[in-house]
């Protein structure tokens, strides 16, 4: 998953 | 991912699926708040708008799906289903919590990351979810004892935003330009809110009695 990007949570 | 978030997933994820046993294996929803559950699911409608332009990671999609599809299913069931929906007590579940829904909107016209249609909503859900439990909490103190399945539903939502917040510090101290404020700060607040139903959520559990709220 791309890290680090601004919404990569749930 | 570290383990912070994926604890704080998966008790999120268990305390969805205690609150469908509860209503499913019961047949009832008394003493849950359909507010509570209305909120829920516009808070996961306005996050996960970009369910279907930003792809991040197959764990990501399938628990937003998972997430939406269950919070709607819980809302269908308490306002339609024939049985369930007789056990709904409106009368104990009297929290304006359209105010809630306005005051999360107006804050986050005011504090986003950027002004953008998805943004704003993005932070309406963030703040909408740091005061979504308060009907629930509201008619738990009302209703004074409630049964487990509630409590612990309760008490796995408060779980799983506390993993978030160490999340957060993990993350902090790890990603250099990791800043999350606005998330951060909401957490906090939600997770606070919690801490009073911890407390006595606990002393309960240690007196080995039911679950006593101050009036």
């Amino acid at each position: 998953e791309r890290n680090g990007s601004s919404k990569d949570e749930l | 991912m570290n383990i912070f978030r994926f604890a704080g997933d998966m008790t999120h994820l268990i305390s969805i699926l205690v609150l469908l046993l509860k209503i499913y294996a019961t047949k009832s929803c008394s003493g849950i708040s359909l507010k509570t559950q209305e909120l829920y699911a516009i808070v996961f409608v306005a996050r996960y708008l970009d369910l279907f332009t930003d792809f991040i990671s197959v764990y990501n999609t399938v628990m937003k799906l998972v997430f939406i599809g269950c919070s709607l299913a819980i809302v269908w069931c308490m306002r339609l289903h024939r049985v369930v929906r007789r056990t709904y007590n409106k009368d104990v579940d009297t929290f304006r919590h359209y105010f809630l829904v306005l005051g999360c909107f107006l804050l986050a016209l005011f504090v986003h990351e950027k002004f953008t249609f998805q943004e704003v909503l993005w932070a309406f859900s963030i703040y909408l979810e740091a005061v979504a439990i308060l009907p629930q909490l509201v008619l738990l103190q009302r209703s004074g004892n409630v049964d487990n399945l509630t409590v612990q539903y309760v008490f796995f939502l408060g779980a799983y935003r506390a993993f978030y917040i160490l999340n957060w510090i993990y993350r902090y101290l790890t990603e250099p330009h990791f800043g999350r404020w606005i998330a951060s700060v909401a957490g906090l607040v939600q997770t606070a809110l919690y801490a009073d139903f911890f407390y006595y959520y606990f002393i309960s559990w240690k007196n080995n009695a039911k679950l006593q709220l101050p009036a």
